[in-house]
């Protein structure tokens, strides 16, 4: 029933600007 | 390539500093969980820079953090 945890953890990729949590606010 | 110091990460913007952190964490991890190196990666980075910088300078401590998050990775992906 919960599914905001679903794309948990934001992953990282070398060469990516990394944009950690703040990806999960669309 | 010249390791990453607190002088350095001080003078990058903070979510330049988490990227820099990232990039030289992604390779050691990499070399210890290379199927979940980017999640473990991502989770790391949540992690106070400071500790993350130690965990740089210390492949024990870089080791403990990375068996913890699989643990936690596996539990979350189990449910």
């Amino acid at each position: 029933s919960n599914g905001s945890s679903i794309s948990w953890p934001p992953e990282f990729h070398p060469g990516v600007p990394w944009k950690g949590l703040q990806n999960i606010d669309p | 390539q010249e390791p990453l110091t607190s002088s350095m990460l001080a003078a990058a913007p903070p979510q330049e500093q988490k990227q820099l952190l990232g990039e030289r964490l992604y390779p050691l991890i990499h070399s210890m969980h290379s199927a979940l190196a980017g999640k473990i990666t991502g989770m790391l980075l949540e992690i106070d820079n400071s500790e993350l910088l130690h965990m740089l300078e210390s492949p024990e401590s870089l080791h403990a953090k990375v068996e913890e998050a699989v643990a936690v990775l596996q539990a979350h992906q189990a449910k």
